[in-house]
């Protein structure tokens, strides 16, 4: 309940009206949206329970190994009502082409396969933002100095995820395990997607901002 | 070395 009252509204794109329609257009945009939902992100991890209880040194290393789980979980859950699009936002929605002409083929190839097993389980929106949560808590950074209360973040995003399977899918009982499952997938995911941005900076192919880089930097 | 990070930062003064 916590996660629904804090989860931000979503962000729009903003691509720059007098730049015409290019492939360029398309990265710029879409790299200016993904770096505004990193702040946000960084704002609302606060509003996790359990969250600012961690020191100062591991909230920064848990948001530098996890953040772009975040971000790929935002962009599969949008994409949910898609069968072949990548909805990063409601005004800017990428095709397969549009993705393969920008240079982002195999983040498009990537985060389909995320999305569509996403929707064969009918994910919906309390385990997406739970989901959510759990890759800041569970993405194994290094260098953890309270490794007890980063456990206990982890063990009270879990008890509730099970709270929440048990009350709401008393007929699933294995729906809990099965969602904890994807999170393999989801970590593949988001190193291709770290891969697929690092790549698209060292061609030099388009200007990212300095938080962006900062945080990729932190996954490389 | 982390200090000077834009997300201590962030993280810090609370957006």
């Amino acid at each position: 309940s916590q996660l629904l009252v804090s989860e931000p509204a979503p962000l729009r794109a903003a691509p720059e009206p007098a730049t015409p329609d290019s492939d360029l257009k398309t990265l710029l945009t879409l790299c200016d949206l993904l770096n505004r939902e990193l702040l946000v992100m960084i704002g609302w991890a606060k509003h996790i329970p359990g969250f600012t209880g961690l020191s100062l040194v591991d909230q920064m290393a848990l948001l530098q190994s996890g953040w772009m789980e975040t971000l790929v979980l935002n962009v599969v859950w949008r994409s949910q009502g898609s069968a072949d699009e990548l909805q990063f936002a409601e005004n800017l929605r990428l095709s397969e082409s549009q993705c393969r002409a920008a240079g982002l083929h195999d983040l498009y190839t990537a985060l389909r396969h995320l999305s569509s097993k996403y929707q064969q389980m009918g994910l919906n929106q309390e385990e997406v933002l739970t989901l959510k949560a759990m890759a800041l808590a569970n993405s194994d950074a290094e260098n953890v100095e309270g490794a007890e209360a980063v456990q206990r973040f982890q063990d009270g995003l879990h008890e509730a995820l099970q709270d929440y399977e048990s009350s709401q899918r008393p007929s699933e009982p294995h729906r809990a395990g099965r969602l904890l499952m994807t999170l393999p997938l989801l970590r593949q995911t988001a190193l291709r997607a770290v891969r697929c941005f690092s790549r698209l900076h060292t061609d030099g192919r388009v200007p990212m901002h300095k938080l962006f880089l900062e945080m990729l930097d932190a996954k490389i | 070395q982390e200090k000077h990070k834009i997300l201590h930062k962030l993280l810090q003064n609370g957006n």
